[in-house]
């Protein structure tokens, strides 16, 4: 799991 | 992004259009669950506050704003606006919400992607999403007879997230790694908690009747 920009979504 | 998603994340925002209309419109709140609509509220607080954070996208940060905003502002209507907060149906709103807070913030703590402040606060907000529309339909069951619009606004609400299943599903298929439990899950005990409502509001569709739900 990268750092970060994991919870994309809304 | 793909067009499951984006059709979720529209209707997501249509169902909040249409609840501002019927509050604008009627100047009324009857038949709104404030209980639901302040566990949105800490909903969007809780999973937005990588608005700090992390930047992943101009449309990502709108989206968060405008949301956060929007339900604040029924919230902040329902309870202080002179006129809509008489039609407040205080009575009938009587869910024991602060059950479903406690709850789904212990479960969080068990049940996260990292312990971290962060993360526990996403995991929460994703838990109490799955149950955040429990006291307005309690709200609609004892108040009978469901207007047109609140009724759009729940199906709107249902409907968001099981696109938001098809997105996973979609993601899944098409990208390498894609595995989301937390999200998922929550998803479809949310989307199964709207389906008993749906099918009333299907049923009062197709006979063209107004919308009544079993006492």
């Amino acid at each position: 799991v990268e750092e970060g920009k994991y919870h994309d979504e809304l | 992004m793909n067009i499951f998603r984006l059709a979720g994340d529209m209707t997501h925002l249509l169902s909040i259009i249409v609840l501002l209309l019927k509050i604008y419109a009627t100047k009324s709140c009857s038949g709104i669950s404030l209980k639901t609509q302040e566990l949105y509220a800490l909903v969007f607080l809780a999973r937005y506050l990588d608005l700090f954070t992390d930047f992943i996208s101009v449309y990502n940060t709108i989206m968060k704003v405008v949301f956060i905003a929007s339900s604040l502002a029924i919230v902040w209507c329902m309870r202080l606006h002179p006129l809509v907060k008489r039609s407040y149906d205080k009575e009938l709103d009587t869910f024991r919400h602060y059950f479903l807070i406690g709850g789904t913030f212990v479960l969080a703590l068990v049940l996260n992607e990292k312990f971290t402040l962060q993360e526990i606060l996403w995991a929460f907000s994703i838990y109490l999403e799955a149950v955040a529309i429990l006291p307005q339909l309690v709200l609609l069951q004892r108040s009978g007879n469901v207007d047109n619009l609140t009724g759009q606004y729940v199906f709107f609400l249902g409907a968001y997230r099981a696109f938001y299943i098809l997105n996973w599903i979609y993601r899944y298929l098409t990208e390498p790694r894609f595995t989301r439990w937390i999200a998922c899950v929550s998803g479809i005990v949310q989307t199964g908690i709207y389906a008993d409502f749906f099918y009333y509001y299907f049923i009062s569709w197709k006979n063209n009747s107004k919308l009544k739900l079993p006492a």
